[in-house]
């Protein structure tokens, strides 16, 4: 798939993005081999408008059915543990009650694409989980060592979403995930 | 660093822009 590239008069974005969807087949054993075949490259975006125009095709997460995930990484990072930009990072993780996961990840998109983390190279991308039982966002970074980088991630991730005080937030590292299996 | 920012009210501007389809 060719590079993207911002069309004439439009607003270019800090990086390109690549949109990915990936489903769980109901009954199927969670692997990493799994995972990675359900993975699918939908669209490849370089500016804000082509971001919009994506967007507006895209089903919203809040209708998305059964064990459904949207992932949007830069360009070159394929959402995976595995992956060079991934392997030393982690995640911040939140937990949302069933109702809020379209407007939270447009939230938490918008500030991505902008570049309101202030964190240079260090965000990986973004991942909407859509369960039963509630939605996670997962937002990825490069360097999960990195405390003040991963501090300041929090903070604005914090900001962005606009949540209750009480709202819970985790970070995990790649690592531990892929140790015990935990957040296919 | 990052060189191109965009707050939030910005680029819900652009979504109304007659370059987006």
């Amino acid at each position: 798939r060719p590079t993207p590239k911002p069309g004439p008069g439009e607003h270019p974005l800090q990086f390109n993005y690549a949109v990915w969807f990936s489903r769980k087949a109901p009954g199927k054993q969670s692997s990493a081999s799994s995972y990675n075949q359900n993975l699918k490259l939908i669209t490849t975006f370089a500016s804000v408008e082509q971001w919009w125009n994506h967007y507006s095709h895209l089903v919203r997460p809040s209708d998305l059915t059964g064990h459904s995930d949207y992932h949007i990484f830069k360009e070159g990072i394929r959402p995976m543990w595995e992956d060079s930009a991934n392997n030393k990072g982690g995640k911040w993780i939140v937990r949302l009650k069933k109702g809020l996961a379209s407007r939270c990840w447009e939230n938490l998109v918008l500030a991505m694409l902008g570049e309101q983390f202030m964190v240079g190279e260090e965000i990986c991308g973004a991942v909407i989980s859509i369960r039963y039982q509630e939605d996670i966002l997962a937002l990825w970074n490069r360097t999960a060592s990195d405390s003040v980088t991963t501090s300041r991630i929090r903070d604005t991730l914090k900001r962005v979403l606009n949540l209750p005080p009480n709202t819970i937030m985790e970070y995990k590292t790649h690592n531990d995930s892929m140790k015990d299996n935990s957040s296919f | 660093g990052s060189k191109i920012f965009y707050e939030r009210s910005f680029l819900l501007q652009c979504r109304n822009s007659p370059l987006t389809k």
